[in-house]
């Protein structure tokens, strides 16, 4: 709606021809582009006001529309609703080479430095992208912003860049413009946008090396993905379009997996916060993540003696802000309080599963009575806290973990057994899905939970919990692999431990089929 | 910004969100619009920038089977020898024909280093060895101009006591 | 029960990194060369 002066966009029409004139003849060389450069910043256009603004919007909007408007002319045949139309990028390819160049000749002067431009331009861009999507809304093409893209991304960010201060700073300006394009924001924009964030030109930039300055851009990524994702997948039934976004999905987080292990591993508490409990094998691959460096053992391997492996007691790197949601609700001082000193007669513990329920219009929209994110705050701030008191408290680490309750730390204990006994079904699967998400590779949380969930198990005098309890590590093991490593050990251990007494439990044959799927268990560990 | 998520409607609370029909809605618009991967690939041909005439009986477009892995990985060292892999290597920049080459040298032991662009084969074991580097003595490939000018041409180097970094190991 | 991993076209047993030849998101293979060598300017 901004007023353009008279003949403005004729001016910057025209200038644009000239550049493409200067693109087409085959002697392009560097002093002829570097020549019209000079010649617009000398013109005014290259300061980052409102000028250059609306110079780069015009720019944009010419290139898109040849761009849209080649499409269909370039095709005869019929498409399959997946493929997309033929389409000419030749209008889109200059006018990045042209942005390209501008940053590349343009003389740091009056303040318009390489990133200073950069961000102006990508601003400019993501304004022209959801005024486009807006206006279009089921018309919107995203394929010539997606090109675009990929093109400075090529010339900006290219393979042998050396990611010191200024080169990474052009790579978070880049991360910030498509966090602002995310697909809450622009859903028709949404199949570009993970093509783009995954792009082999740019996310792994963002996770190579050893400073993991780029990892909470990445992040942010896949929380903006799982937060779009998740009112369709949590029920499940999905239609063509949202499927191939969870295989799109899929594959990036099976590249972070092969690639980049550590990254899933130091992130997962974020991850699970969104990722919704009915996504057991998507889950599984973020829980399944373990550090290169780390060989582990076979979870079969007769008389493993777990609790003897070097890293079963050292503490895993999280990321996350474990405590957050707590701090959010008011709750962390009081946990903290309640784990130190146990204080008698207070009814905090019995009121903790009141103030785990999402306000009523909230928990519409969740899909859940429960604040999911809450839970798994509350399940993990307090057994870190428990394991901290086991390793300060007493005799070898080993020794105090391979019985926790024989140290136990009551508190804590408290907790998780009047959370078990007072939640209702609903309740008791989120918390027990907020431990099970702590049974990963070999480190201390991993040992801790496995046995707050076995106490859980043997502790609980109502089938119901045990039944539960089984659920939980066995709708994570029938997925599809990969399973992670703490999870089968945990299962192993249950199902072959006399102790708890699993093969004469009535659930395992409540139903003809479970009882067959049991057997097949028990066959297979024979 | 970048630290943890609020509770899970943190996303559908934030300003400019849309319901969750529209989301669909715009989703199967888009399903249509797909990127599709010669999106995001730079324009394949490659250009000479000084082509050199040749007489019109010459085939003036380069032959097909140039761009096929079999071509590279069937006739290998023995038949195209290591000069013409550096050939396609350094004059047929930005084509496939680069890449299958760049293959073929790494299988025939050529490591390329990012930071001096260039090839280099190990001439002997390396005397050192970490995660970070090797060090020891290598051949690699190089141009020499000879005062001469007509006896420029591709070269290979000895180079004693190079240390070869991990990290600009392409 | 999830998807057998192994059909989306990436090469999970791989010794190299699989995000070089990463063909994007909607890809079932990996993508052909397309590792940007860049060559001292002198070939140019």
């Amino acid at each position: 709606s901004e007023q353009e002066p008279e003949g403005f966009r004729e001016q910057v029409s025209a200038l644009f021809v000239e550049w493409w004139r200067i693109c087409e003849l085959p002697g392009t060389n560097d002093v002829s582009c570097s020549r019209y450069v000079l010649q617009l910043q000398q013109n005014g256009f290259l300061k980052g006001d409102d000028v250059s603004d609306r110079f780069f919007r015009i720019l944009i909007e010419i290139s898109v529309s040849h761009c849209v408007s080649s499409e269909g002319i370039m095709s005869g045949s019929a498409l399959s609703t997946q493929q997309s139309q033929p389409i000419s990028f030749f209008a889109i390819d200059i006018y990045a080479k042209l942005v390209s160049s501008i940053l590349q000749y343009c003389v740091a002067e009056q303040g318009s430095s390489k990133l200073f431009l950069l961000s102006k331009v990508l601003a400019v861009t993501v304004r022209c992208i959801h005024k486009d999507a807006d206006d279009k809304k089921t018309l919107f093409n995203p394929r010539p912003y997606f090109r675009l893209f990929i093109n400075w991304l090529r010339d900006l960010c290219p393979p042998e860049l050396v990611l010191d201060g200024g080169n990474f700073q052009i790579l978070t300006a880049f991360a910030n413009a498509f966090h602002a394009l995310q697909p809450l924001k622009i859903p028709s924009f949404s199949f570009a946008w993970l093509d783009l964030v995954s792009h082999r030109t740019f996310m792994p930039k963002l996770l190579t090396g050893s400073s993991q300055k780029g990892w909470p851009y990445v992040q942010r990524f896949l929380v903006d993905l799982f937060q779009f994702l998740e009112p369709f997948l949590r029920n499940a039934e999905f239609g063509e379009p949202i499927q191939l976004m969870y295989k799109g999905t899929l594959r990036v987080l099976l590249v972070l997996l092969h690639d980049f292990p550590e990254f899933l591993c130091d992130y997962h508490f974020t991850f699970c916060d969104v990722i919704p409990p009915s996504c057991i094998q998507m889950r599984n691959i973020i829980l399944s993540a373990f550090p290169r460096n780390m060989r582990l053992p076979d979870p079969s391997t007769p008389n493993l003696k777990i609790d003897l492996l070097p890293e079963i007691s050292q503490s895993p790197r999280v990321l996350s802000e474990v405590d957050a949601a707590l701090k959010s609700k008011q709750m962390k001082s009081e946990i903290d309080e309640y784990l130190k000193a146990r204080p008698q007669g207070t009814s905090f513990v019995t009121e903790l599963k009141q103030r785990l329920l999402l306000p009523p219009n909230e928990a519409a929209r969740a899909g859940t009575k429960y604040n999911v994110p809450l839970m798994n705050s509350l399940v993990l701030c307090v057994g870190m806290q428990a394991i901290q008191q086991l390793q300060a408290k007493g005799p070898p680490h080993a020794q105090a973990m391979s019985n926790p309750w024989a140290y136990h730390v009551d508190a804590a204990l408290d907790i998780f057994q009047t959370l078990i006994g007072n939640l209702d079904t609903e309740g008791r699967y989120l918390f027990l899905n907020a431990i099970a998400n702590q049974l990963r590779y070999p480190n201390n949380h991993t040992h801790y939970f496995s046995f707050i969930l076995l106490h859980l198990f043997t502790d609980s005098d109502q089938e119901i919990i045990q039944e539960q309890i089984t659920r939980v590590l066995l709708e994570r093991l029938i997925s599809n692999r990969p399973h992670p490593w703490g999870l089968l050990i945990t299962f192993l251990e249950l199902i072959k431990n006399t102790r708890y007494n699993f093969w004469n439990r009535s659930f395992i044959r409540c139903a003809p089929e479970i009882e067959k799927l049991f057997g097949s268990v028990s066959r297979s560990i024979g | 910004d970048l630290g943890t998520i609020g509770d899970n409607l943190s996303g559908l609370s934030s300003g400019g969100v849309h319901d969750h029909m529209f989301n669909l809605q715009m989703l199967e618009a888009a399903y249509t619009k797909l990127p599709q991967p010669k999106d995001s690939e730079r324009s394949r041909s490659y250009i000479p920038k000084h082509p050199a005439a040749t007489p019109a009986s010459y085939p003036q477009a380069q032959a097909p089977i140039l761009n096929n892995p079999a071509f590279w990985e069937r006739y290998g060292v023995d038949n195209i020898g290591t000069d013409t892999l550096f050939f396609a290597f350094y004059f047929q920049q930005n084509t496939y024909q680069q890449y299958l080459a760049a293959k073929e040298l790494k299988k025939q032991s050529w490591r390329y280093h990012r930071k001096y662009n260039t090839w280099f084969q190990r001439h002997e074991e390396p005397k050192v060895a970490t995660d970070e580097y090797e060090q020891g003595t290598y051949v690699y490939f190089d141009f020499h101009i000879a005062d001469d000018n007509p006896q420029s041409g591709w070269c290979q180097r000895i180079k004693h006591e190079f240390t070869f970094e991990y990290n600009y190991l392409e | 029960l999830g998807t057998d991993l192994t059909t989306l076209g990436l090469n999970l047993n791989s010794a190299e990194n699989l995000h070089k030849t990463f063909g994007g998101p909607w890809s079932e293979e990996p993508i052909r060369g397309d590792t940007d060598f860049s060559v001292p300017q002198c070939y140019s």
